[in-house]
């Protein structure tokens, strides 16, 4: 029990920090998993911690909306990386996001898409949608009840927009 | 490997039987307030084995079309997902069948018991229990602002 | 006690239903509040109903996102009406809008502050904040923790872009 | 009568004394996140008499500038309100002061009690007891979806 414990609690927590410095696209960003118990950690409780980047240290519920957003997004990225289910669906994360970390966040899932996982995202953000490889369009009918339509578009018959984009400069 | 399709037939916001996709590495779902985009995450959801709670629903029979207004479409509503695996390429079919209030399962069309159908689906690392990959709509600040017992037993359940 | 009950709840539940008209700029949205023991309504419970533009009589928990905000905002300026603040601070309400209920809620809010309130939203999206008269723009500033600046843009003095606007025709 | 202007003096991430306005009739506050968009919010809430536990915090004393990584920028912070009346056009300076682990009042820059500072909000129609009007980053959905029972309340609360 300590031992599967540990294996998955130590591989998340390494790959903690290098996923939110990806997502946040800054070097000095930092994120760390801490058991309050080292010998027993399953006995007591995980702290997580963010620094955003340029800030210092202080507690996570100092965090504002959109840094919350960006750590979730952060932990849950990281514990893929230790049990990869083959997919993501997402119901619109980018609802508290400023479009700096819309794109920094699209971007992070475009690059994972090619390589670790598919992903399938709810967004009502243009800014967002646009670097997805297909759009699904629901649109609703009216009847008794909505009745909802589906459209589907692939977008990778289009050249991409962001086929240029440099590296964010952190 | 991946989800190719979607099939669903009279679940929620969706009458009959449509068929959703392909899905790529990276599909947006897009469509105005009320349209059905949160329902079509339900109804993957549904498919992989979530529980009615989660679903926004009080009763399995409330997926039906038509029900929450009292006109249910049919007495059955079903949603199957149509998974490619990355190296053989063999596609395999789970289905999820409301009827009455209870579900049943199939894969490939052949009958099957729930526990096999969900170990199945922890072969393919769809592992439901632990939810790690479905974020539904207004919970994501939620994943980082767990207290740090919460958080132990989030660990325990995944490792 | 019954009274004074009875004189708000009345006063909120006549005026509910034609804000929430004008907020989805539509006149077959209905909104309705009843109590559920109508003699003694301050014992039981209240129950709240909103049926949206198109559709029919549902439980309010079966509503979308969106839909909800649009539902609780009708039933936070009807009450409003009833006790009139002088302004209203709104932090972000428009997260789970899509652009077409952002422009509607915006010109509500919009046509509200020229008689009825002073309203002050937080935004982050420019369908919703390029309706106000004036912009607080607040930049960080790196420091040992973040340090705020204010800048102040007046947008009375540019043309409205809106003010050729017609009624969203329902 | 309207909100004219706020001045903050090492409240939150904003440091030393900045007056911020004018406020027209329809203003928005706009800039990245993390930036203190919703400390703003919380210092109009705070300078209204709305408690601590609604203003993010567990204490007064984490309010002023710097507190949260230990090193407060001083030992007092402070709020004023610039409120015009719509008739008189007189204005009126609410203000609120944290000194220690409670927090002055002053009217026009006299010390007033608690209860008569209240009261001279109430008089422009602030009761910040009953929140009809300070909706905070997150809760506009859960104003429509309190049950039966929270919505009794919340009228016996405003009549
Ligand atoms: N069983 C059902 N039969 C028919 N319609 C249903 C059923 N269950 C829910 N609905 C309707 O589906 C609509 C909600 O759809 P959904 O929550 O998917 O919207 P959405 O596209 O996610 O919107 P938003 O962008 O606001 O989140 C509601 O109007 C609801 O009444
Ligand atoms: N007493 C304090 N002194 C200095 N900084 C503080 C203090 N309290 C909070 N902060 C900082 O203020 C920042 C949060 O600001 P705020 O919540 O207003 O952001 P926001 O502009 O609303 O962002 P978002 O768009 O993400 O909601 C945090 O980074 C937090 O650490
Ligand atoms: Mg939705
Ligand atoms: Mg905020």
């Amino acid at each position: 029990r300590y031992d599967r414990f540990m294996h998955c609690f130590d591989h998340v927590s390494n790959r903690i920090d290098e996923i939110y410095k990806a997502l946040a696209r800054n070097q000095s960003a930092q994120a760390f998993l801490g058991p309050e118990n080292p010998e027993e950690p399953y006995l007591d409780g995980v702290n997580y911690n963010c620094v955003a980047p340029g800030k210092r240290f202080r507690p996570m519920d100092n965090l504002s909306g959109g840094e919350k957003t960006v750590a979730a997004l952060a932990l849950l990225f990281a514990i893929h990386s230790y049990q990869p289910a083959p997919f993501f669906v997402l119901d619109e994360i980018d609802a508290a996001l400023d479009n700096t970390n819309i794109g920094k966040v699209a971007a992070y899932i475009r690059e994972q898409a090619e390589i670790n996982f598919q992903c399938i995202v709810i967004s009502l953000k243009e800014e967002f949608y646009n670097r997805s490889d297909a759009l699904i369009g629901i649109y609703p009918e009216q009847g008794d009840c909505i009745i909802s339509n589906v459209l589907t578009l692939d977008l990778t018959e289009y050249t991409d927009p962001y086929v240029h984009e440099e590296e964010d400069s952190p | 490997g991946h989800l190719k399709y979607i099939e669903v037939d009279n679940f929620k916001s969706y009458r009959g039987k449509q068929k959703i996709g392909p899905f790529k590495k990276f599909s947006a779902i897009i469509g105005p307030n009320g349209s059905g985009k949160s329902n079509l995450m339900d109804a993957i959801s549904f498919v992989l084995g979530e529980k009615t709670s989660n679903l926004r629903v009080k009763r399995l029979s409330d997926l039906i079309h038509g029900a929450p207004i009292g006109q249910p479409a049919a007495s059955r509503a079903s949603v199957s997902a149509i998974y490619t695996d990355a190296e053989t390429k063999k596609e395999t079919v789970f289905t999820r069948i409301i009827s009455g209030s209870s579900s049943d399962h199939k894969i490939n069309g052949k009958g099957v018991s729930s526990q096999d159908y969900n170990a199945e689906l922890e072969k393919i690392g769809v592992l439901v229990k632990s939810k790690n990959f479905l974020v539904f709509q207004g919970t994501v600040e939620s994943i980082a602002m767990k207290n740090a017992k919460e958080r132990t037993a989030m660990f325990e359940e995944i490792s």
